[in-house]
């Protein structure tokens, strides 16, 4: 999986993935 | 909603019970933002209704380097859009079930 994991320093976790292609073409 | 350039969307249903819900962040529109987007691609991240503030994740995603300064109203305010539609949503069904 490409999903990468960042921490913020307040203990949030924000998980990054690439947009649905349809998603973007849903507009 | 106004239309930020930045969409929110949930990352799961909503069961109207929890008040921590996962959320979806992306750029549909970098010409939007003050500042070049550093196509990071979609940010999912969990935000408490009752006990958050959209602001405050913004500056998290700044300070993570998601997103340059100058860009956190556009960012606050479309997570704080949306937000106001997932309590909005809650209110409503409530009020129907009631």
């Amino acid at each position: 999986s490409s999903a990468a994991q960042v921490v913020h320093s307040a203990g949030r976790r924000f998980i990054v993935s690439p947009v649905p292609e349809a998603r973007l073409k849903d507009q | 909603a106004e239309n930020t350039g930045v969409r929110v969307e949930l990352a799961e249903e909503d069961d109207g019970k929890k008040s921590s819900i996962a959320l979806k962040l992306w750029v549909e529109d970098p010409k939007k933002l003050k500042t070049k987007y550093k196509d990071n691609g979609a940010i999912e991240f969990t935000f408490d209704l009752e006990n958050e503030v959209p602001e405050d994740v913004a500056q998290e995603m700044i300070e993570s380097g998601f997103f340059h300064e100058s860009d956190i109203k556009i960012v606050g305010k479309s997570i704080k859009d949306r937000v106001a539609l997932i309590k909005w949503k809650r209110e409503r069904t409530v009020l129907l079930q009631v």
